[in-house]
């Protein structure tokens, strides 16, 4: 079963074109593995993207670079899924 | 049983589809099962009728969970389901509603896709078909309608989470509901669920044409999240694909108005993004309960506006 481990979900406003062509531009960098929650569309909407652990810092430190603003929406999103675990098998065990 | 089920709680494709067993055999013959067809990897695709009698009446449609890891629209669709039945003959807009047309709920849209979000990917966003010529598997479903099909907005890369197949319709699922709604040919809405981001939109998002009916459209899309909006205060945003989000080509909702069925929405449930896709059970029961009376508002129009 895959794990997210350290994974995180961060939140990128782009506030021109250039931007968002920049953050759309990771959807073809493979390598980096990121998944689009939110897809890239137009300046001051929001795109979530998850990124692996192993390229949180880098990705972090481009959207900096570039002056594109970001927040960390989600931590670690492991930490989330386990919680969500947790409770289907609290569930599961409840008197109906 | 389906009185005695967890609704507040997220369930795997087994337990889904053992409730729809038990829910079908307590409601009192309103609800029937029928198989629309098989998934790649051989699962039935179920869909429930709710019926009160007549032939070939005006139907409505309604998927949830065509993006497998969209765990919050299966969710509340079974809620949904129920709250019918137990309204039925106490409500007077269900009531009105199911003396007059027949509705259709696709409860898990993508199961092999929802099945491998519980054992291998909770992630995971496509069907798990395998097509010549790549090793990634899936196509995204809601890129693979006749609709502008491989146009702006899906991507032609199999490994991409948007890519719209090697041909429309290759994906079973999305054949199977084409099929259907076809072959029935009296839907007058067609309704596909998703979450996350508070959206209620309409056609286009492969064109920034507006629809014919983007007037009436928008009236009842406000009407629809303002009321909404009522039950917990949750905002909605609203208006075609395109400008609302984004441009995106092969989605059912276009192929559905092309084929001309007016009432033709998307939703996207609950959050903004705080969770995503990992929204917590506990706001399930909230989610559906504002669902409810978004869509109901919506379902009132459709039978007061026949066509």
């Amino acid at each position: 079963q895959k794990t997210f481990i350290g994974d995180q979900v961060l939140r990128i406003t782009v506030n021109n074109e250039e931007q968002l062509a920049l953050v759309s531009s990771l959807q073809e960098q493979e390598h980096l593995n990121i998944d689009f929650w939110l897809e890239p569309s137009k300046p001051l909407l929001p795109i979530d993207i998850q990124v692996p652990r192993e390229h949180v810092q880098s990705v972090k430190a481009l959207l900096e670079f570039n002056g594109v603003s970001y927040s960390t929406l989600i931590e670690d999103l492991q930490a989330l899924m386990d919680e969500e675990e947790k409770e289907m098998v609290l569930s599961h065990h409840k008197e109906r | 049983n389906s009185q005695t089920f967890n609704y507040a709680s997220y369930h795997t494709l087994d337990e889904i589809y053992t409730w729809m067993d038990s829910f079908v055999a307590s409601s009192s013959g309103l609800v029937s099962k029928l198989q629309i067809g098989t998934t790649f990897e051989n699962r039935p695709i179920y869909v429930l009728r709710f019926s009160t009698g007549g032939v070939n009446r005006p139907a409505i449609w309604i998927n949830f969970g065509i993006h497998a890891r969209e765990w919050i629209s299966p969710a509340t669709s079974l809620w949904f389901a129920n709250k019918l039945v137990s309204e039925y003959g106490k409500d007077s807009s269900v009531s009105s509603l199911l003396n007059t047309m027949d509705l259709y709920l696709e409860i898990v849209t993508n199961p092999d896709g929802y099945s491998f979000t519980h054992t291998n990917n909770r992630m995971w966003r496509k069907t798990r078909s395998n097509h010549a010529g790549t090793s990634c598997k899936g196509v995204d479903p809601n890129r693979n309608f006749d609709a502008n099909f491989g146009g702006p907005g899906a991507s032609g890369n199999a490994c991409s989470s948007t890519y719209y197949g090697p041909y429309v319709n290759s994906e079973k699922e999305v054949k199977a509901i084409v099929d259907f709604v076809t072959n029935h040919g009296n839907f007058k809405s067609f309704i596909d669920v998703h979450s996350y981001s508070q959206l209620l939109m309409f056609p286009y998002g492969y064109t920034s044409t507006k629809p014919k009916d983007y007037n009436e459209l928008m009236e009842l899309s406000k009407k629809s999240i303002t009321a909404l909006a009522s039950v917990h205060g949750t905002k909605y945003r609203y208006g075609p694909i395109l400008t609302t989000i984004y441009q995106s080509s092969g989605s059912s909702i276009d192929w559905a108005y092309d084929q001309g069925i007016k009432y033709a929405f998307c939703f996207e449930l609950r959050d903004t993004g705080r969770y995503g896709f990992i929204l917590p059970a506990n706001q399930i029961i909230a989610t559906a309960e504002e669902t409810y009376v978004g869509l109901m508002e919506i379902l009132d129009h459709v039978r007061l506006n026949p066509y």
